[in-house]
């Protein structure tokens, strides 16, 4: 179980936060304003009224221990960069922040953070899809338990082919893409023969993804 | 050729009209901020100062005569269902709404919008699931070539088995599922059968997807 840290309470960081807490990790949350925090204390393990610009604040609250911090606050460009740039040096392995725009993204990667979250702007990518391709009817949302995870193949599977392995009718679930070295190949033919190192690219519904992953373990 | 009218220009906003207006469609923009207006103006068809919840403004400015209309400002919450009830009134055909919380979005459901969207939500449930779902490895994203479409099928393909059709070595696509009736078949076997009126969905690259497009007129 992972210690979760999460600096800024806006719609982006507070659904973070339950979300997380929800799937039974342990959530620390920081903000500076007191009626975030007492609205949102029940829902998460830790929640501290601080800056997250201040180290002291990082220390005290716990989120310098935590294995994940996300930065989500992003109004305000400096506060979010210096918090940043705190949970790098203090060793954060996994710093994920929410950028304003590009050029605040930017200097993210920059400071080396593990992922940058542009809410805003993908969700106006995916709504320009749906809206402006209708000659390809809109892209479809296919429901809330399907999937499409990446799974290391079971032993097993190992210089087999698809088409000998058969995981459709086996776990009704379809091999999307193959990763290998730095590529990937897409809508892979039953020929191609799965390698060690192989990451397969599965689709289908929750309930058939898991079986697979009892199976690997 | 569609006529888009955009109210509010944040990140969400924003985006929403340049990728409109580079994807050819005619673009209509309103603000009260003259600094975006002037930001904007070269990058979509017509950009107007005013009030989103000013009827005269939405008729002064055409957006009463677009065929869709984004309600893209979220924080005035009172604007936002000003705008989105104007907008119903004047008879917009498809009216999608930001909404900031879903209080604000039950409202705009019982006002009929077209489409209430959540970025930030969104975002934050996709990283969640990306985050605490390590036991299965993470959600992998193709990459931005990659689309899942749906598609009404070539009169050619009707009556014929998926097996025969043979749509990934003829077009390098995967069937995910097929829409029949009120329900889809997710993973469907190569014995299905393709009847009228099923809506196709398949996955590939963009290209792949085209040439399939093509063939589908
Ligand atoms: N220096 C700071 N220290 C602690 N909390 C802060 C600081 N600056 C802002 N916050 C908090 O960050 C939160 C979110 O900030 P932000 O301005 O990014 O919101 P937002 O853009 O509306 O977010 P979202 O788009 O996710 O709703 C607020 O609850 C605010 O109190
Ligand atoms: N009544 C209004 N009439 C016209 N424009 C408005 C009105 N109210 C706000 N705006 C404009 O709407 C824009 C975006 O508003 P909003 O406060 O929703 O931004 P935001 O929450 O930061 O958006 P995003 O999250 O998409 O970045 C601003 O450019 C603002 O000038």
């Amino acid at each position: 179980r992972k210690q979760y840290g999460i600096l800024g309470l806006g719609r982006f960081g507070s659904k973070v936060a339950r979300e997380l807490y929800f799937k039974k990790q342990e959530v620390i949350v920081v903000d500076h304003d007191e009626s975030k925090i007492q609205a949102i204390k029940d829902q998460v393990t830790h929640a501290f009224i601080g800056n997250i610009a201040d180290e002291g604040a990082l220390k005290e609250s716990g989120i310098a221990d935590c294995d994940v911090v996300i930065i989500a606050e992003s109004s305000d460009i400096e506060a979010n960069i210096m918090a940043a740039q705190l949970c790098k040096m203090l060793g954060i392995k996994k710093v994920i922040c929410k950028a304003q725009n590009t050029v605040h993204g930017k200097i993210l990667e920059k400071l080396q953070v593990d992922q940058v979250v542009y809410p805003e702007q993908d969700a106006a990518i995916k709504l320009v899809n749906k809206l402006a391709s209708q000659k390809i009817l809109d892209y479809l949302e296919l429901g809330e338990h399907i999937a499409i995870i990446g799974i290391t193949p079971l032993e097993s599977f190992i210089g087999k082919s698809l088409l000998d392995l058969n995981l459709r009718s086996r776990y009704n679930i379809t091999v999307l893409a193959v990763r290998r070295g730095g590529g990937t190949i897409i809508n892979p033919t039953g020929e191609t023969v799965i390698a060690r190192g192989d990451i397969l690219v599965v689709f289908g519904e929750e309930d058939a993804l898991k079986r697979l992953n009892l199976d690997i373990g």
